[in-house]
């Protein structure tokens, strides 16, 4: 570019602008992944009838999603399209957003109003795994 | 709302809370206000802490208390069913979700009938099994005796019981009482176990079958020290003082909020909305073309 453009034009452009250049296709700084949350039952003052267990990690997906989530998320290519008509179409539109894809189970050992005791295993009570959707 | 047919029908989840009640329990949780709906249909934990809250609020009656004996049996069942982390532990039989365990009620304390030594002693036990849910099925019931402490400690003790089970069936006038019975005979060693487990599914299933929350029986039992294989005669009865025993039921919740086994494939299975990238065109499993099955199959070994 510099050979064909004349002597007169403007210097080429200083290197930091370059990585202002790529920075749009990398990563964001911030992407979408999963955060321990430990919590005790004691804090929500729920620990006279959950008896166990004592700690709970539910765990919690958040970050930014990037443009091109591809197979690093497993995301859809609704995703992506989605992404697209945020970006350029409709600012409406919400951009993808990170949520939990897997779960684990937990166990839990409670006090019933009627003075019995339950031990019950509930579904989807620990996120292992973010997607963007 | 078709799950959630009231009574015992209810499903695990339930419609919102009343106002009052959900903006505590929002307050409680620090959930949006606004967000009303958002308290519908929260999981059947979340239903216990509301209907602590509804009692608290409307001056119910307070919730009792369980016996200590049965928080200690029911924090051993916890370790042996989950990780330290909380993770239901697999390999074990029945596959149950959820377990319930009933102390005799209180307010009918079990009539004991002061007998001499050896003699036949008599306990009335009334469970309550309303927590019991119509989605919650029976796998195994258990009667759980435990001693007290003055028990002498001896080698072993062995008892005859005999449970009978009264039903209270109003429609018949000719025979208000229908009573099931069951014999059986527990022999332990005192030292070495605290529990005494006896099985009394094929006993309880028609009740719980037929959705009967209240089970009414009496138990008769009498007690010798030593075991009667070796000492042919009853020379040394003991009055042995059985705590009454409590009612372990082993259910598979079959209610959306609860975990199922068939799904532990399902957290490492991937979502289901998740597309998978396709390697090549779509072969039937079956029908799939031979010739690119193995040259894909070279391939993928390759």
């Amino acid at each position: 570019q510099r050979r064909n453009e004349s002597p007169k034009a403007a210097p080429a452009t200083p290197p930091h602008d370059l990585s202002e250049y790529f920075k749009q296709f990398a990563f964001p700084q911030n992407e979408c992944e999963l955060h321990d949350f430990r919590l005790s039952f004691s804090q929500l003052r729920w620990d006279r009838w959950i008896i166990a267990p004592h700690r709970y990690s539910p765990r919690f997906c958040r970050g930014d999603c990037p443009r091109v989530p591809g197979q690093r998320y497993g995301s859809p290519v609704h995703t992506v399209v989605q992404s697209i008509i945020s970006e350029r179409l409709d600012p409406a539109v919400p951009r993808p957003a990170c949520v939990p894809a897997e779960y684990r189970p937990l166990s839990v050992l409670t006090v019933e109003p009627d003075g019995s005791v339950a031990y019950k295993e509930y579904e989807d009570m620990i996120a292992t795994k973010c997607t963007c959707r | 709302n078709s799950k959630g047919q009231g009574g015992s029908e209810k499903a695990p989840g339930f419609l919102a809370a009343p106002e009052d009640a959900a903006s505590e329990l929002g307050a409680l949780l620090q959930l949006p206000k606004e967000g009303g709906q958002g308290h519908a249909f929260v999981p059947h934990l979340l239903e216990v802490l509301a209907e602590r809250i509804l009692r608290g609020l409307d001056g119910g009656a307070p919730w009792l208390q369980p016996d200590s004996r049965a928080i200690r049996y029911m924090k051993r069942l916890y370790r042996m069913s989950a990780t330290k982390e909380g993770f239901p532990r697999a390999h074990r039989s029945p596959l149950y979700n959820t377990v319930r365990l009933f102390s005799p009620c209180r307010e009918c304390e079990p009539r004991r009938r002061d007998l001499g030594e050896g003699d036949v002693h008599s306990v009335d036990l009334r469970f309550n099994l309303e927590r019991v849910t119509a989605l919650e099925h029976l796998l195994k019931s258990v009667l759980l005796y435990s001693f007290d402490t003055a028990v002498p400690i001896s080698s072993s003790i062995t008892c005859i019981c005999h449970l009978s089970l009264k039903e209270h069936d109003f429609s018949s006038q000719v025979c208000p009482n229908i009573s099931h019975s069951l014999a059986f005979s527990l022999h332990f060693d005192v030292r070495k176990r605290k529990w005494v487990e006896i099985d009394v599914t094929s006993f309880l299933q028609p009740l719980i079958a037929m959705n009967r929350r209240n089970t009414h029986m009496v138990l008769n039992f009498t007690c010798v020290m030593g075991d009667p294989q070796q000492s042919t005669k009853l020379d040394n009865p003991v009055n042995v003082a059985l705590v009454p025993p409590s009612l372990l039921l082993y259910l598979n919740d079959t209610s959306e909020d609860a975990y199922h086994w068939g799904n532990s494939l399902r957290h490492g299975r991937k979502s289901p909305a998740r597309a998978r990238p396709r390697s090549g065109p779509l072969v039937h499993p079956t029908k799939g073309d031979k010739g690119k099955r193995n040259s894909q199959g070279k391939r993928a070994s390759r």
